[in-house]
């Protein structure tokens, strides 16, 4: 998906399910 | 306005799965392999395996919550790919390669098997 204007985020993405609750 | 793009995206994605996995949350299959119980998700078992998209795809066989595979699958190196399929990380050794490569090739994963034979011939 590399458009013209695409801004690399280095971050992580989305939350990390735990190894256990 | 602009498109940002999380670069490590798919790998948190994958990571959730195995986490997921780990705990035996939302695994729908358990494959059978000489007597060892391996948990998993369909999903993630027919994006990364021919031979799992040819079983599940056949709509008789997409609500089956076990299957046994041939008995000459080592299960040893079922794991590892299992592994690989929910870590990108395909550990490959000496004593284990020829046995990974006949299951990479069972369970039609051609582009490990290539690399399977890239060790192979690198160690002769």
């Amino acid at each position: 998906y590399e458009g013209v204007n695409t801004i690399k985020e280095m971050g992580r993405s989305i939350h990390e399910i735990p190894r256990q609750d | 306005d602009g498109c940002f793009q999380f670069t490590r995206h798919a790998g948190d994605v994958l990571l959730n799965f195995n986490r997921l996995r780990s705990r035996s949350m939302l695994t729908d299959v358990t494959v059978q392999v000489d007597g060892r119980d391996f948990h998993a998700h369909k999903a993630i078992l027919v994006a990364c395996s021919g031979f799992f998209y040819s079983v599940f795809m056949h709509p008789e066989n997409a609500n089956l919550s076990a299957i046994s595979l041939d008995p000459k699958v080592d299960p040893e190196c079922f794991s590892l790919l299992l592994d690989f399929m929910y870590t990108s990380c395909l550990n490959l050794n000496d004593s284990l390669v020829l046995a990974t490569l006949n299951t990479a090739v069972y369970l039609q994963m051609e582009h490990v098997a290539d690399t399977c034979r890239r060790f192979i011939k690198s160690r002769h």
